[in-house]
């Protein structure tokens, strides 16, 4: 299952709504300290169902919204799509493309949708169920991780590979 | 369970020396359970051992052994469980240039058949990928996607 | 003790605040105590706005603005209570060319009265360097000085 | 006061004897993962009186000692001496150049010199007392050192600052 493309729309730093395509093989992001590159990490693991902000630098989920800077006012909602190509129907669904869209306002109402049909997150938690993506998988490494697998606290490592296993 | 649990933790064993061998050649690494304790329950160890080196505990490695070693058992996890897509985040950063070429060439063949997101600072990483987008702050505190030769300019520029 | 701490505590938040703002030029930071509290035994609160960006809790920043804020600090407990030397250790990791730039100005400055002993893996801050040592392997687990020549040609050659 | 040159033997991967000179200014360390960068740093730590296994990566201080290669027997001692330029005076002691010396034997046995003489931990620790060096100094910033400052658990920064102030 490819993923095809993701558009940000008011997650953390991205004010403008942005449409990132992935290629085949490896898609590098590169760019300055604090531009955002991590952002684009985090969205991906928001829009697939993280429900802890902690996992993603916040205090609460509000803390992605877009919080604003010295010439533009915070926004109201943040809004993050991934698209997919489900030509193998790895995904339980019968389209052979496949969006899935979160949205958060600021008043704590959440959206989720699936190829713009509003749906709720157990939809959405269920599909993803055994593609190995979703909250908690182990396809997003960064550094705290190293950290993390070749710690003498052996939890941590246990952890891990339960998830995989 | 416990027989699954056991099935998959000795296929990642298994993966786990490979790429550790081809990360770090002549060397050797492993990954245990505790003997005579429940598979679901024992503490997991690792040992490694780089070439030449007597085995010692992990914790007396450098902090690029450490994070190659780290990153071979998420590769070995990987090829047993893959999953659609694997996103990398500086994972490389640690890393000097001969470890980061041993990294991109392991890479390269899982990226034959899977995507990979990286996120790098790394300039013999960006060369390896085969798509590269940049991230700048053109206007302060708003992220916007570049085409690359604009992001290199943005970083020449900062540099001064 | 209290007013030592106390005075100690204001000198070394006046420098972070100076310090910061030359690593982050058009931004600000803080180091506070929590009032009403024995300044013995309150938590101490960072807070820090890079240019343009609106003033969040510190775990939003990005690794690269963490680190460098956390340079800041040091740098300005280094200033208050200065060490006859110091030693920093890939403390310039995940810094990007432009800010290892600032980085390096801010520590040539300090170097004028205090030596530094750097280890590093990043070309900028290597040609910052009054002196270089290099530390290879080249017999199997047994370190060895070399001159820097020596040092990088076996990075190359490892390198591949 | 200028630290002039540090002489590591047995320590960690330094099987040689092996003299290291401190220039003024910065004196750069470089080398490829592994090569024995931070078992540099450490020797300094140790001969300064670090007693804290953990804080130089190790379970029991014995770590410290040489562990031999394939090609190599353990060494049954470490040395490291640290020889600094005394000529302010800083150093409550009647030299101009001072070398502080410690040995760690496998047996557990330990010996700590100055200037060639043998002395006692407490005595290298009064003359290192107030002068910003010894163990537990902020004089040695590494990447751990981020993370413990900029964390929220506020005790990490206290602790630091405590240090110095
Ligand atoms: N809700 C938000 N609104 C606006 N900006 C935000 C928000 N949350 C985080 N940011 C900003 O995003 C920036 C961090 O971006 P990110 O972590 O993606 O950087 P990065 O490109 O990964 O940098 P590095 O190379 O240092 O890791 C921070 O400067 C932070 O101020
Ligand atoms: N007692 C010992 N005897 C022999 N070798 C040892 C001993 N203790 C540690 N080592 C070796 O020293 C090496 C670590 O060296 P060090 O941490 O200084 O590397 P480094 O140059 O800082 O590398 P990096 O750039 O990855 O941080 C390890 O490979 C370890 O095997
Ligand atoms: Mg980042
Ligand atoms: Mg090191």
């Amino acid at each position: 299952m490819r993923v095809s493309h993701l558009d940000v729309f008011g997650f953390k730093s991205f004010y403008n709504k942005t449409s990132i395509h992935f290629g085949d093989g490896i898609t590098g992001i590169v760019g300055p300290n604090g531009c955002g590159k991590s952002n684009v990490v985090e969205a991906i693991r928001w829009v697939l169902g993280e429900q802890r902000a902690s996992a993603i630098r916040g205090h609460k989920m509000e803390d992605v919204i877009f919080a604003g800077t010295r010439n533009r006012k915070p926004l109201g909602m943040s809004e993050v799509s991934i698209t997919v190509d489900n030509n193998e129907g790895m995904l339980p669904i019968d389209y052979s493309e496949v969006t899935v869209t979160r949205r958060l306002f600021r008043s704590g109402e959440s959206d989720y949708l699936l190829n713009k049909v509003p749906c709720r997150l157990l939809d959405i938690q269920n599909l993803l169920m055994d593609t190995g993506l979703g909250p908690g998988a182990y396809s997003v490494m960064e550094q705290g991780m190293v950290d993390e697998i070749v710690s003498e606290k052996t939890e941590n490592r246990r952890r891990i590979l339960e998830e995989a296993a | 369970a416990r027989r699954l649990f056991r099935e998959t933790f000795d296929e990642i064993r298994e993966k786990f020396q490979v790429t550790y061998a081809r990360f770090f050649p002549g060397g050797e690494a492993d990954l245990t359970l505790e003997a005579d304790v429940d598979p679901l329950e024992s503490s997991i160890e690792i040992t490694a051992r780089p070439r030449g080196k007597r085995l010692q505990s992990i914790n007396l490695l450098s902090g690029g052994e450490r994070a190659l070693t780290a990153i071979a058992l998420l590769f070995a996890i990987y090829q047993v469980k893959p999953s659609p897509w694997c996103i990398l985040d500086e994972v490389d950063a640690p890393l000097d240039d001969a470890n980061v070429e041993r990294f991109l060439r392991v890479l390269r063949e899982f990226a034959r058949h899977t995507q990979f997101i990286m996120v790098t600072h790394n300039k013999l990483s960006m060369s390896a990928a085969d798509t590269l987008h940049g991230v700048t702050m053109a206007e302060e505190g708003v992220s916007q996607l570049v085409s690359v030769q604009v992001a290199e300019q943005a970083i020449d520029e900062a540099a001064g």
